[in-house]
């Protein structure tokens, strides 16, 4: 499966709707400090089911709503999807493109849904198993983490080699 | 269970070895299991050694040693396990100008493998990919996502622009 | 002994928010007490808030923004009671390069309290200095100094030297 | 008082006698991955006082010693010196140059001296104290460590000020 797409919608800084286009093998996002640029890898890092509001600087799920501007006012839902090409139908459903969403609203409250229709947690990791994804393990790197790869204890790096098998 | 490891583990740490020396020109570095015996409980530790140096201990690597011997272990598991894309976040921030264009050229041969998606404030990265993406708060606050050219001009402009306030 | 501490505290929260503006080119910071009202036990919390940004939480900053509040916060001690030399190991590293220019002409003007002595990889931080020193191996595994003159030209061939491996 | 030179002999990757001139106010040192330039920042802490081997990345203080390379031998001691400019006599010392020097052996014994005469690290300490110069506090930030600043306790905070009362 490759990924086409990721749009935002009011997560984080992403006050507007934002499609970020992933139609090539290697994309660079680049721009002054503060613009947003790890907004985005938070982005993907929730939508595969992140639980950690910490892991995404935050202190309740509720953080990753835009809160407001000097010139904007809060919103009160934010939501990202995934658009896959599923034209090899690796994925196990039919059609050519798969989505996958998930939403929160002001009181935390949350919602995941594969195409369009409402699902559990567990449905999307089901549907992704035999893809590598999740957003554990190492796919996504996050800003100064790097470092603490090399630093894990042996035992957290088996569990590297676990997923992996 | 510990077949489906030791077999991950064989191959990871064939891969780790070999990418490690490409990537430092050299040197050696080695997965090696905590308790061999016992292949059930036991963990995985790194042995690193940079080209022309004496030292096992990984703590006394320098950053961006470390950071490159991260990257050819996050690479290694590619190897092995794709995952479709793979979201690396400034991580060659510790990393020396020359350092930085071999790891932009070093990721464009795994292009093939999965899709990656790199942020980073560090021209050499930004002329070795196939797509660049600006991200500017022009109203305060709020992100927008521009697509650049990938020529110096656009880029340059890109870094440096900034808002004009007081 | 609180007394010293409050007279400190004062002094150095008047200079943060200062500082952390001019960084910045605005936004505001302060530093905070816990427990003012027991200026023994008391904590120091920090606010920050870069410009047209509506947050308070520091851990939601970014990167960037994150490091230049450090900075200010550094500054501001500096100030109020200077050390004869502070050594800054990469603190550019999350730095945009425009930041990076800032954070290179700011610190000049403090080149008359304190002596600097700072380790980079960044070409703007290399221009704004007093002396630049290389350092080097090309004897494996053993350090050697060169004073490198401050030109493009001999910057540029020190950063892309690497002794010829196979 | 202000820096005039760091002598590092032996010291980490700087087996061969090295002077680190500091006569102007700003100096910058740049060079590859993994160079040496942190192992100078790692002497001047250690020259001050430095007590855990771990924050100068070894495990024990023996190894700040040059530890051998593919083409040289390993070497029995380290030392670092610091020569202050003592013309306005800020330091409670007579003569225009003060040097503070630490040394190990391969074994771990250690010595510290000023102008050459032995002495304890408490003497050092007592000759610095009004000069705002110590191993602790923020007049040295280590790599990757700028971001710990802000994330530090806020009992953690107040001891920064209490240092610099
Ligand atoms: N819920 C939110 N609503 C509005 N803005 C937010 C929200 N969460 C974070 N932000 C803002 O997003 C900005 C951080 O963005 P981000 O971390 O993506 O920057 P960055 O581009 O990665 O910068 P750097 O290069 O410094 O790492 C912060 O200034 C923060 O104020
Ligand atoms: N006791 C020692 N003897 C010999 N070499 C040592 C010793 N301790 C550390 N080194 C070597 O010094 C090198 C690290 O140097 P240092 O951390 O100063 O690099 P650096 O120039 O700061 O690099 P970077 O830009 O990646 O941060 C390592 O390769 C390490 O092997
Ligand atoms: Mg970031
Ligand atoms: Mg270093």
């Amino acid at each position: 499966i490759f990924l086409k797409k990721i749009r935002l919608k009011g997560f984080k800084s992403f006050a507007k709707k934002t499609d970020v286009e992933i139609n090539t093998n290697i994309t660079a996002i680049v721009g002054p400090n503060g613009s947003g640029k790890s907004n985005i890898v938070d982005a993907v890092r929730w939508v595969l089911g992140e639980q950690s509001a910490r892991t995404l600087r935050g202190s309740r799920m509720a953080d990753v709503i835009f809160a407001g501007s000097s010139e904007r006012k809060q919103l009160h839902e934010a939501s990202v999807t995934l658009f896959f090409d599923n034209t090899e139908n690796k994925l196990a459903l039919d059609g050519d493109e798969v989505t996958i969403t998930r939403k929160v609203d002001e009181d935390g409250r949350g919602d995941y849904l594969i195409n369009g229709a409402s699902c559990r947690l567990k449905d999307i990791e089901m549907l992704l198993m035999d893809t590598g994804l999740g957003s554990d393990g190492y796919a996504i790197v996050g800003q100064g983490k790097i470092d603490s790869i090399i630093h894990s204890k042996p035992d957290k790096l088996r569990e590297l080699f676990e997923e992996a098998a | 269970m510990a077949d489906l490891f030791a077999n991950t583990f064989i191959k990871v740490k064939k891969e780790f070895s070999q990418i490690f020396r490409e990537l430092f020109s050299g040197g050696r570095a080695e997965l090696i299991l905590s308790e061999p015996d016992d292949l059930l409980k036991t963990g995985v530790n790194i042995n690193a050694q940079p080209p022309g140096k004496n030292l096992k201990s990984l703590s006394l690597l320098s950053g961006g040693e470390r950071a490159l011997t991260a990257i050819a272990l996050v690479f290694a598991f590619l190897k092995v396990k794709p995952s479709p894309f793979y979201v690396l976040d400034e991580i060659d921030a510790p990393l020396d100008d020359v350092n930085v264009t071999r790891f932009a050229k070093f990721i464009r041969r795994y292009g093939e493998i999965a899709q990656f998606i790199i942020i980073t404030h560090r021209r050499y990265m930004m002329t070795e990919v196939d797509t660049l993406y600006g991200v500017t708060m022009s109203e305060s606050g709020v992100s927008r996502l521009l697509s650049l050219e990938l020529n110096e001009k656009q880029i340059e402009e890109h870094i440096t622009a900034r808002k004009e306030t007081g």
